[in-house]
């Protein structure tokens, strides 16, 4: 565990508090994609099916897959249930079946290994990589975001941002680590995705404008 | 080198 892997974590954690919290006090859920939501929900489920199989890795490690689970579930249950006339499907129209077929694709050509465990684990990687597209989506058709939301997007997008030093921490000081080609391709284009919306983000958010595209 | 990372990374 290094400084960049913690904060990563945490960033992570923080990202969910801000969406769960938006939702209650404003007791709406617009300006969220359900379909993002959907897709990081697939993301965990065919991440953490280690969780049933794999040596045990530690307490904190079985935890967070169990927070990130039942968080991403928790939120899709809010989301089609108690705050569901809040959403508005008609700009939330990101074809998401290209991501889970292109993230598909991507896990079956470059498997790390031919076993059903690490062919559904590259999928979540390919697909963790893209799921925000949708919602990026979203912010671009309104032309403007809720600051909460910007907030939601920003600790999400730092949170895969923050595991690219992590990589490098670990590649020169955690000599018994192989870094997951897959994982440092698909973080860094991930990461690259967000950058337009970091930069916004940076520029507007942070010297408490409104989130607006030009 | 161990191939835990891809478990232990969230």
């Amino acid at each position: 565990m290094n400084i960049f892997r913690m904060l990563g974590d945490l960033s992570h954690l923080i990202s969910i508090f801000i969406l769960l919290h938006k939702m209650q006090t404003s007791k709406s859920c617009s300006g969220v994609s359900f379909k993002s939501q959907v897709l990081y929900l697939v993301v965990y489920v065919f991440r953490y099916l280690d969780l049933f199989t794999n040596p045990f890795m530690s307490y904190y490690n079985t935890l967070m897959k169990i927070v990130f689970i039942a968080s991403s579930a928790y939120t899709i249950y809010l989301m089609s249930t108690v705050f569901k006339p809040t959403h508005d499907p008609a700009i939330d129209t990101f074809k998401i079946e290209y991501l889970l077929g292109g993230s598909l694709v991507m896990a079956l050509l470059f498997p790390p290994k031919w076993t059903f465990m690490e062919i559904s684990w590259a999928f979540s990687i390919w697909l963790e990589s893209v799921a925000i597209l949708p919602q990026l989506f979203m912010v671009q058709r309104t032309g403007e975001a809720e600051t909460i939301t910007t907030h939601y997007i920003f600790a999400l997008g730092a949170y895969r941002a923050l595991y690219i030093p992590n990589w490098i921490w670990r590649y020169m000081f955690d000599k018994k680590a192989k870094l997951e080609t897959i994982a440092v391709v698909a973080g860094l284009a991930q990461t690259l995705l967000y950058s337009d919306f970091f930069y916004i983000y940076w520029t507007k958010v942070m010297k408490g404008k409104k989130f607006q595209l030009p | 080198k161990d191939d835990l990372v891809k478990h232990d990374e969230l």
